[in-house]
């Protein structure tokens, strides 16, 4: 599984709409100072739910929002998708609907919440709509991808918004797949500018629990 | 629960000995407060770069902290491997030998996951298959470009 | 003691003008919560990189932050001059074309100061007078090598 | 006014006793990772009484004495002396004994303090020593050099001692002589590894007092 690409919308330093395609293995990104580097690992953390705005290097959420871009509007709207490749991930592993589950004769093993069509399995080739939630179709079990939207008033009251393959989810609801994916809002997979001797500066317990998030 | 620790802890443990020795060309491991008990205490790295006497975590040199930190986050990977890894500027405390080793390893963990790394540095740049270019011209906005290395070819 | 503190302000505030203009190519500012009455709040940067909007702080980059920094640092020092300076690798956010940047700042206010400056980055050791290497052998103690760049001679 | 060298005494990396020569102007250190960089500025601290154990990446002073040195004996000691050139400084900087201040015909403004001779008078050219205290020869009103040295016993007990020009003083007499040449512990000439940024993530107030310092 890998990320193919993120497409970042008014995002910080992004203008316009950016798409940003990654392949698997070793990526660099590189250029000069306040160019927008780690503004894409932000755009991933914002996407993906990992990090408060704190983390993000934004005091408020609204900050996220381009300048240029809040500046002439009402309303103005961030949005960051990041679409992953998922076909080389087992079926079991997507959260999709009972039925979905048991038309592919795979039942999720532990699925108590009922997150709304969250996933395409890799044999579906039909939107699956008995109870009126479509899957969409464009993602042939090959993508599976998430959009975040960030709407800012001029007064500057705000609402998020999550979605999987297009459709509206609750946070937890992408927190509880991502985990099936082994993303997590705690793990050490994504290192922040400054932050690589943190796990030398934090305490021994911290650090031992790190382990036990793992285990 | 004590169970699933220890097995977690162990196998973490044997990754940081073998990646350890391997960036800091030293020995390492991982030690518990508390053997018997680990939940009663927290969990230290015991850290000889280049074979030197081990010494308090806090007072070995920035380059020393930085590849003793990333030979932790690789233990965990290889035990519990995430789909991608994002690393923002790890490299900036390390000297040119140091980063040459560290991308030589990121290389080959490239092979089981995705490795998305910012770096200025010029053999990280060097070891990827492909980078991706990132500017700003005054007044405007960032711009991105891709170059892939191994077709030696611009795209986008 | 509001008018010694104010001078000051005023003198700092003049140096960290010029200075952020050379060192991040933008226009900077010192700016206190309370002009009338300064002992009632704190000091601010305001800081436009590159002619870049305001932003908060937080929100600037590696590299902006840490000319942001500088520029405060060498205009105290503008306005009450130390014998020396000791900097210890303060070029690690930034980019070739920023060190070289801050490497002539500093060559500069070496006219009037001793600078001693530890650093790995190549346009920094190339603008100084003199290099001091330092190694440390496996099992060994740090061994100290002076080269005077000026001389192009290597000394004791 | 500049340092000329800096001696050091079985100090962290440094086995043996090492001397640093360093000139006026602009002066580079550079070498690989762990090779005793950053514990040259260490010694710089330690020997002005600038920085606190942690400052100085120590949990405690004995952390500082060679490892190897420690290991061997009843009592190790470690010592840096850092010598500056003061040809360029005015006489009046120079805190000294009322004799010899007034021996100048310079009388040390504010000197209620009465430090041993704490410094020699550029003229100079004999000892002073009517009250049994000898201004040593050498620094011939050229140079001024600080001393500490650090004694630890095989139980882990320590003393620790500062010299002005090779007779004993407190930390406060070598302070304030230190803040007549512009060196302070609070100062800003000093930006440790990883510190550089501090000055921006500090609050507003903390970077307001650096100022009201100056003033
Ligand atoms: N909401 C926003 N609107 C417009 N620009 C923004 C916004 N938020 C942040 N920026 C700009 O993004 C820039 C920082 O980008 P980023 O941190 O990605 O730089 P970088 O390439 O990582 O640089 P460095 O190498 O110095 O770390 C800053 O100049 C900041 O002004
Ligand atoms: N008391 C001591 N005895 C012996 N060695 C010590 C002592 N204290 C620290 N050291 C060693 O000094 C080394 C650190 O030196 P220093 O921090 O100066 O490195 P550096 O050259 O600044 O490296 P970097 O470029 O990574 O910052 C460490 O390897 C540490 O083990
Ligand atoms: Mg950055
Ligand atoms: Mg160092």
């Amino acid at each position: 599984m890998h990320i193919k690409h993120v497409e970042l919308s008014h995002f910080k330093s992004f203008g316009g709409t950016t798409a940003v395609p990654l392949l698997p293995g070793f990526t660099v990104i590189s250029g000069p100072n306040g160019s927008g580097k780690s503004n894409i690992l932000d755009a991933l953390l914002f996407a993906l739910g990992l990090a408060s705005s704190k983390g993000m290097r934004a005091d408020r959420l609204p900050d996220l929002v381009n300048q240029n871009h809040i500046g002439r509007r009402a309303t103005a709207e961030a949005s960051v998708t990041v679409t992953f490749d998922i076909s080389d991930v087992p079926p079991e592993l997507l959260m999709g609907d009972e039925e979905d589950a048991s038309a592919n004769g795979t039942a999720a093993p532990s699925d108590d919440a009922q997150p709304p069509a969250a996933a395409v399995a890799a044999d579906t080739t039909q939107p699956i709509s008995e109870d009126g939630k479509v899957v969409p179709l464009p993602c042939q079990g090959k993508e599976w991808s998430v959009t975040r939207r960030l709407r800012v008033t001029s007064q500057g009251t705000y609402t998020s918004s999550y979605a999987i393959n297009g459709v509206p989810c609750t946070l937890s609801e992408l927190h509880e797949q991502l985990q099936r994916f082994r993303i997590y809002p705690e793990g050490y997979n994504v290192v922040l500018q400054g932050d690589v001797t943190s796990i030398i500066s934090m305490n021994a317990r911290e650090r031992r629990e790190i382990i036990d998030e793992l285990a | 629960r004590q169970h699933a620790f220890q097995e977690a802890f162990d196998a973490v443990n044997e990754n940081f000995k073998a990646i350890f020795a391997q960036l800091s060309d030293g020995d390492g491991y991982l030690q518990l407060d508390d053997p018997q008990s680990p939940f009663n205490g927290g969990l230290n790295l015991v850290a000889h770069p280049k074979g030197k006497p081990v010494r308090r975590l806090a007072s070995m040199s920035g380059g020393e902290k930085s590849l003793t930190a990333l030979s932790f986050i690789f233990a965990l990977q290889r035990y519990r491997p995430s789909p991608f890894y994002a690393f923002d500027e790890v490299d900036m405390f390390l000297d040119g030998a140091n980063v040459e080793r560290l991308s030589k390893m990121i290389k080959h963990q490239a092979q089981q996951a995705q490795f998305i790394v910012v770096s200025l540095r010029r053999p990280m740049i060097e070891a990827a298959q492909r980078t991706i270019g990132v500017t700003q011209a005054r007044g405007a906005y960032t711009q991105v470009l891709g170059i892939n290395l191994e077709a030696k070819s611009a795209s986008m």
